[in-house]
């Protein structure tokens, strides 16, 4: 047993059970949009989701127990990813559409309003109907999410302590619990050994779009910060600064 | 101690029992 020590099945339910509640920006939003009052309701909902998304990392089977170092560079290195891929699979369903909440969704088009953001929504947008296209499962999703979150961080640390080379063993196990469990995922889907693969595959590829639009999106923010066109604060600060 | 400098919102929240969704 990896180092959930848990079935596929159960760990997909954990990471399942684990998922944020739908957040609402809860601003009255004015329309048309200006690009400080597009920036600011982006970073506000930001803001708030992140804070939702380290409850949800907690809640991973086997994240709290890997060292506060090795959460922490996880979380910095993935952040904007993660907030991605949920905005992508609020919006499957939704063609030409970015569902950033329930209470905050947008048109390709409304981007215009935002110097160069434009080129990241069309980008959010094709990653969405590839995963529109693939009929991605809920169960495949979490999978993919907690894939970025353990991922993130595998390759660019070398540890240096007993206790660091300790907890990346933990990461690497627990990686491949999440393999396994999107394995499983698939599996259930009635393909043929050889669909199954390249399921495994496409969605994998797709991971690497995802941390390509993310750094995009970083650059963008950093920006919009350094033009001062929204104010960047807490969390979202913290965040933004450690990636950049 | 420099990364929990650096990070110290996100050192809280991970270090926090309380999950900020019971918070909120």
């Amino acid at each position: 047993a990896h180092q959930s020590g848990m079935s596929p099945e159960e760990f997909i339910s954990r990471i399942i059970e684990a998922e944020p509640p739908d957040i609402y920006l809860m601003e009255d939003l004015k329309k048309p949009f200006t690009e400080a009052s597009m920036m600011m309701s982006l970073t506000n909902l930001a803001d708030k989701e992140l804070v939702l998304m380290i409850s949800w990392a907690k809640k991973i089977p086997g994240f709290v127990e890997l060292s506060l170092v090795d959460q922490i560079h996880l979380l910095k290195c993935c952040w904007l990813e993660i907030l991605m891929l949920g905005l992508m699979w609020r919006s499957v369903d939704h063609p030409g559409k970015l569902i950033f909440s329930p209470d905050f969704k947008l048109n390709r088009e409304e981007g215009v309003c935002v110097e160069g953001i434009m080129d990241i929504f069309d980008m959010l947008l094709a990653a969405t109907s590839r995963f529109r296209e693939l009929k991605l499962q809920r169960e495949e999703y979490v999978c993919l999410k907690a894939m970025i979150l353990l991922n993130s961080n595998v390759v660019t640390s070398s540890p240096q302590t007993a206790e660091e080379l300790e907890s990346r063993n933990k990461l690497l196990r627990l990686l491949d619990s999440v393999i396994d469990a999107l394995v499983w995922a698939i599996s259930k889907l009635g393909l043929s050994t050889q669909e199954q693969t390249l399921r495994l595959g496409h969605l994998t590829m797709l991971l690497s779009h995802i941390r390509h639009v993310s750094n995009k999106g970083m650059d963008h923010l950093s920006t919009m910060k350094r033009k001062n066109v929204v104010l960047v604060y807490d969390l979202l600060l913290e965040m933004l600064d450690a990636s950049t | 101690t420099s990364l929990k400098e650096k990070h110290k919102i996100l050192h809280q929240l991970l270090q926090n029992s309380t999950s900020p969704v019971d918070l909120a």
